[in-house]
């Protein structure tokens, strides 16, 4: 008889939700860009991971937070916290 | 703090705006107090003064909007982004400060409800109210045959029968073209029956019916209110959950999470999700009006985001019930504007211990202490000092005894040299001890302790490897070692270049190092070599970023970096945060 597995919870797309939800590498490269940590030629570059730990880097020590250049889960919960849209470099 | 690029602001002080639309969310007085208050927060603390304009051109043009909203710069419906503004200008949106109608419009702590007509004046609904033994924590049409919302605006209406009316579209309509007549009934909008608000024919998401029973004919129309208990975001903002509703075929009669991976709580608003697919998310504490406000006004008077968490100008929301803005702030705006005559800014910090009462004014003749104020015992800490062999500082004679450095207009220069901090002005310095609450003593003369120097000193340091004693004054600086002293020398031979007019402060970095600062930019200085790294200068922003780089004084002070321009200090920790802005005079010098 096979094991029972545990169900995960179901996580649906919501029609209508303009932000979507992303994948935590998808919303960390739109919010470096959005709010200036983090250029489009950086990402098409093809600096890859070396790119983005520094614009985490920049944007973690802007905002505070532990400077660990990862994307970590205060990094994270940051990125998602309510916010004023108006860029923090540059204008 | 932080400025736009070019310092971007108001040529004038008296700054004009307009209220160019109304959130549904909140009564149009609500909103208008709120702006009001927000604009204060800044006219408190400088010459500016704001004034509402109904029409003709303004600075600061204030709207609520969804999505693309006419800027280029979309919000993304609720929660994310807030907010935006523009700084000062003379472009189309500068100044201008525009609110993300996804969200939820209140101030901070849930649903603002004022009432209309019943018998309370417009008072608020009070939450939650007993009605026939039940509690209420919403607006409710239970007791009422015609459908209308209403609220107790005491904890109990069954003691104490004072009611208002809820807001909603069979009460009023707000903006549009009706002067805030009710909405009617059904209605027909291109050939089509309404029987409730429509979001048909607008791309902004904002939901309205006619005002009288056929709009293709009468054209006259109105925005709905948002009633407490409608639903934000999601595919039916302003509608209502409708319990219990179907979900992957389970029945739900409370707002859930459930399909969701962020724990917010929705629910649908039809009784069958799984066929019809309408939901929103469910009425939360929503976003302080005030406090968003507050933060974008500072934008549109020209200040950048702030990197100290507790000012308001910090990008993130936080939503604090006893709001003060914080020194950074003032700081920022006084930058642009200088200080007004209002309230003396800024209000001091929770974090900041209070100051014991009636400390004496320090002298340095004074024997007795109040019990509580720790008595100098230390040789270093005496009086009449001269500098050591090792760099203590022995022997001098105490100059102007009645000279008070709490009523010193800015130092020349700060520096902590063994365990005590050192403040230079005019040929005088005073000092204190860098740990515990022990008096200042001072002021004594410069030339008494270290003969070679001159009166005005811009920068100072003790390295901890040599011991030696660094001063520096204009583009000269000075070496003493015990009583020996070498300069003065040109800042050159210290391979910093002769453009350098004068070094404005100094933080030892380990032993043997030392970093130089000038404005934007800095050098390590090797205290053994008396040679800067190759590689330097480098920019002070860089690294030490979210302080003024116009600073006055920069020293190390209790092992983390202070960054100061009179009155106000920005405390840096070693790993480059800046942890507190503070003043030198109260939170370090500790005057009364």
């Amino acid at each position: 008889v096979p094991l029972q597995q545990e169900q995960a919870p179901v996580v649906i797309s919501f029609p209508g939700e303009l932000v979507s939800q992303r994948s935590d590498v998808e919303l960390a490269t739109h919010y470096l860009q959005h709010f200036g940590y983090l250029k489009e030629s950086e990402i098409s570059g093809g600096g890859g991971q070396v790119t983005l730990a520094s614009a985490l880097k920049k944007m973690q020590q802007r905002l505070g937070l532990k400077e660990t250049g990862q994307l970590d889960s205060p990094t994270l919960d940051a990125m998602r916290a309510p916010r004023c849209g108006v860029p923090d470099v540059g204008s | 703090f932080q400025t736009f690029q070019g310092d971007l602001k108001w040529d004038h002080t008296d700054i004009t705006y307009q209220v160019l639309n109304y959130s549904p969310d909140l009564d149009a007085s609500i909103i208008e107090d709120a702006f009001q208050r927000a604009f204060k927060v800044w006219s408190d603390v400088t010459p500016l003064t704001f004034t509402r304009k109904e029409r003709g051109k303004v600075d600061i043009e204030i709207r609520f909007g969804t999505e693309e909203h006419g800027d280029g710069y979309p919000f993304d419906g609720k929660d994310g982004l807030l907010a935006h503004a523009f700084p000062p200008g003379k472009d189309r949106f500068s100044g201008d400060a525009h609110f993300d109608d996804d969200e939820s419009w209140t101030l901070g702590t849930g649903s603002v409800v004022k009432t209309y007509y019943g018998n309370a004046n417009g008072a608020l609904c009070h939450f939650p109210y007993i009605f026939e033994g039940k509690s209420y924590s919403t607006c409710t049409t239970d007791g009422r045959s015609d459908g209308l919302p209403w609220c107790a605006t005491t904890a109990s209406f069954d003691q104490d029968k004072t009611y208002g009316f809820c807001p909603s579209e069979l009460l009023y309509t707000f903006d549009g073209n009706s002067d805030g007549a009710k909405c009617v009934f059904p209605f027909v909008f291109e050939g089509k029956s309404y029987d409730g608000c429509t979001t048909e024919g607008r791309t902004d998401g904002y939901r309205w019916c006619a005002t009288t029973d056929n709009f293709d004919q009468d054209k006259k129309y109105g925005f709905c209110p948002t009633r407490d208990t409608a639903v934000f975001g999601g595919n039916s903002p302003g509608e209502e959950c409708v319990f219990p509703f179907t979900f992957l075929r389970q029945t739900y009669s409370a707002c859930t999470s459930e399909g969701r991976s962020d724990g917010k709580l929705w629910c649908a608003t039809t009784s069958d999700y799984d066929t019809d697919k309408k939901w929103g998310f469910c009425p939360d504490k929503g976003y302080s009006l005030f406090l968003v406000a507050a933060h974008e006004f500072g934008h549109s008077l020209g200040l950048e985001h702030s990197s100290i968490q507790d000012a308001l100008m910090y990008p993130m929301y936080r939503y604090v019930a006893d709001f003060h803005l914080h020194s950074d702030d003032v700081a920022g705006i006084q930058f642009l504007y200088g200080s007004g005559t209002g309230p003396s800014p800024p209000t001091r910090r929770p974090d900041v211990p209070t100051r014991r009462p009636n400390v004496p004014t320090q002298r340095p003749d004074v024997p007795t202490q109040r019990p509580d104020v720790p008595t100098q015992t230390t040789t270093e800490a005496d009086d009449t000092s001269t500098s050591g062999e090792d760099g203590s500082v022995t022997e001098s004679t105490p100059v102007e005894p009645t000279s008070d450095a709490c009523k010193v207009q800015g130092f020349d220069a700060v520096t902590q040299i063994k365990k005590e901090l050192y403040l230079f002005k005019n040929g005088q310095y005073w000092k204190k001890p860098a740990a515990g609450m022990g008096p200042i003593k001072g002021p004594l003369r410069i030339q008494d302790t270290w003969p070679a120097l001159p009166d005005v000193v811009d920068a100072a340091f003790q390295d901890k490897l040599t011991k030696k004693l660094f001063f520096f004054s204009g583009q000269r600086f000075w070496v003493y070692q015990g009583t020996r002293v070498l300069g003065p020398r040109s800042i050159e031979k210290l391979g910093i270049s002769r453009d350098v007019p004068k070094i404005f402060g100094v933080l030892q970095k380990g032993r043997g190092k030392a970093l130089l600062f000038h404005e934007d930019k800095y050098w390590r200085l090797d205290a053994k070599a008396e040679r800067v790294d190759q590689g330097y200068p480098k920019r002070t922003d860089d690294v030490f970023s979210g302080v003024p780089l116009d600073s006055q004084n920069i020293f190390l002070y209790q092992g983390k970096y202070h960054f100061c321009r009179n009155p106000f200090c920005w405390r840096m920790t070693p790993q480059y945060q800046v942890d507190k802005v503070g003043y030198l005079k109260y939170d370090i010098l500790e005057c009364p």
